[in-house]
């Protein structure tokens, strides 16, 4: 069974460890708050005060045999450098550290970060997304440029049938499924009517995608 | 064309700000801090130093005309709540806010945000399911408890039929398409077979799902 560390106990840290360990995953949960190790020990395996940039302290830990580690240690950019550098000596295959910018995930990369995770830019790119884009509920990116999304149908669709819309000779797009309620109508054939309230998930380009959700 | 407010220029909204105005929306974008001010004002319409709890002084920059205000203040509770009071007082519909915790989320929607953010505790949520379940790629949920995820193959299918596979029967996920390298095959036909490399993209009921994901 793999075994998990989690260095910093913010927001993004504390979610993390008792994520994993709800899953039944050992984690071991280190912060140099004492409040924050106490607030999360009942709920991990083990939850340790200690110095993330005390390569002493933490070689006492045994943690050369975690298989992930996942760093989040706040707006301090040395702090998570150097419990990088530390966890990466120690072996860890797979080190996620929580970025405060660009640059500093540059950093953290060349010292042995395999992931550098930015969860505010992040959300509010999908914040934004989801302002530019109002029905487009929901998308997966297949390949670069292409893409499955889920799709309010617009009022122009709403009563016609897959024939008389024709969306992949006018848009490109291929429909997979129609929404309607608490059902969902798998390839639908082409007498298939739309209505008012069903969502479309459909596949196409990029391109495609982003001219269809521009229909009223 | 809408318009835009964004109360507090920490990563996330800054970024909300940015990706708006790329996108050719007018931005109102406002910080107490003249730093954050000025290093955003020639990327927005308008970059305003301004204090998001004084009434007075935001009364002053027209926001009644605003559709959608987003407003994130750090871990100032009580900053977040005020400045969410004012703006609903302005009458902008839309009121999104970054939120501290759950209780705070609680307080800002009962006085008058529309929808409130965690984003670090989403991203923990996201980065703690990857490593739970690696050979799930995506996840888009289409109804309570029924999604389509896209999904690596696992070695006990390569080289066999969707025939042979009888997924629908064994577990109960209808496959959507193949994606191998850069092809996707829609609805494939029951003589497909599945490839080393493959991903599938399934849909299913969360439960057929984490059964399927365990396969090895
Ligand atoms: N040298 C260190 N060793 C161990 N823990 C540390 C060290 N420096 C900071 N921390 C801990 O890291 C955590 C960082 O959380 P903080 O809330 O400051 O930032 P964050 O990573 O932005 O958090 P969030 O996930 O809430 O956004 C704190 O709990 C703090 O006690
Ligand atoms: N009363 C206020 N009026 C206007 N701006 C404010 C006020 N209080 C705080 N701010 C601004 O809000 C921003 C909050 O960003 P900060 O980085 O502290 O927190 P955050 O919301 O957690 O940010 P991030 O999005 O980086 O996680 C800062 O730029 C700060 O100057």
């Amino acid at each position: 069974m793999r075994q998990f560390v989690i260095v910093g106990l913010g927001r993004f840290g504390k979610k993390v460890a008792i994520t994993l360990s709800q899953a039944g995953m050992p984690v071991v949960a280190i912060d140099k708050d004492p409040r924050k190790v106490e607030a999360i020990s009942d709920k991990v395996a083990y939850a340790i005060r200690a110095d993330a940039t005390d390569q002493k302290a933490l070689s006492t830990l045994g943690l050369t045999d975690a298989d992930v580690a996942i760093i989040s240690l706040g707006d301090l950019l040395e702090a998570s450098v150097l419990a990088t550098i530390i966890l990466k000596e120690f072996g860890i295959p797979t080190i996620i550290v929580k970025g405060i910018s660009p640059e500093h995930g540059r950093i953290l990369k060349l010292v042995g970060a395999t992931t550098v995770v930015f969860p505010e830019e992040d959300m509010a790119l999908r914040v934004a997304q989801k302002i530019i884009s109002p029905n487009i509920l929901e998308h997966i990116p297949l390949l670069p440029g292409y893409s499955i999304v889920e799709f309010l149908t617009p009022k122009s669709f709403q009563g016609k049938t897959l024939l008389g819309l024709n969306l992949r000779r006018n848009y490109g797009v291929e429909v997979l499924l129609i929404k309607r309620g608490n059902e969902v109508k798998m390839i639908p054939s082409a007498m298939d009517r739309i209505n008012e309230n069903d969502t479309l998930v459909i596949m196409g380009t990029d391109e495609d995608i982003r001219r269809i959700h521009l229909v009223e």
